[in-house]
């Protein structure tokens, strides 16, 4: 009895128990607990207090802790979502269910709204759009005029900005999106239908079953 | 015409937003 627990006693802060993060996500509870040996990996790589920090993701992203780009950062601000500058583990799962190839697109296209959102302004504007073909940019070291880049963000926003008021609405965007579901591609994780292959958790989980 | 790439579809490409190397041992 004590001997198989003793080591589960110790669970990190934001740490819930895998069946109730499995009715309330695309998970299983099998498929939590694997997540949860991938998250003590993340979480014990650098600061070793089981809570995932900036540069821990960013390692596990670049394998470099100190590698910034908007899109991580924003990742991260969404995946935090207590907002305390660090990810927990009900965070790690209920933000990566998302990712589930089996979750509804309309969850995905509403958090690809929301990672967007660089300001939290309820829409994708002309300038946040802007800074984002900059970053991936300078994030793939193109060098591309100022007038293409204008001209990438104008057709865009030709395109999705259906009432032509400069920003893009959540609705304009579910529009856009359905339209185009290549731009969703980066929000489905193949990886999460074998991820209890990839992490095996070997810890008996007595209350499975109940 | 040239047709101009979607921004969002090269956003979709950053290397920020391509989680699977969580995955990665």
């Amino acid at each position: 009895m004590g001997c198989v627990s003793s080591k589960e006693s110790k669970r990190p802060p934001g740490y819930v128990d895998p069946n109730i993060l499995a009715k309330e996500t695309t998970f299983s509870v099998n498929e939590v607990e694997a997540l949860y040996e991938l998250y003590k990996k993340i979480s014990y790589s650098i600061f070793k207090d089981g809570l995932i920090h900036k540069e821990e993701f960013q390692l596990a992203l670049f394998r470099n802790s100190n590698k910034k780009n908007l899109f991580a950062d924003r990742i991260f601000d969404l995946f935090d979502l207590k907002r305390n500058g660090v990810i927990d583990f009900e965070g790690f799962v209920r933000s990566l269910s998302i990712f589930h190839p089996d979750t509804p697109m309309a969850e995905k296209i509403a958090f690809a709204f929301r990672l967007y959102d660089l300001r939290g302004t309820g829409f994708i504007e002309r300038e946040e759009l802007k800074e984002m073909v900059l970053a991936i940019l300078n994030e793939s070291e193109l060098l591309l005029s100022d007038d293409a880049v204008e001209q990438i963000v104008d057709q865009t926003f030709k395109q999705a900005d259906m009432n032509d008021d400069g920003k893009i609405d959540p609705n304009e965007w579910k529009v856009f999106a359905s339209k185009n579901p290549a731009l969703l591609k980066n929000m489905t994780l193949p990886y999460l239908k074998d991820i209890t292959m990839a992490f095996p958790s070997f810890v008996l989980n007595s209350g499975a079953s109940d | 015409r040239p047709s101009v790439m979607n921004a969002f579809e090269l956003i979709s490409t950053s290397q920020g937003l391509n989680l699977g190397t969580l995955f990665e041992k």
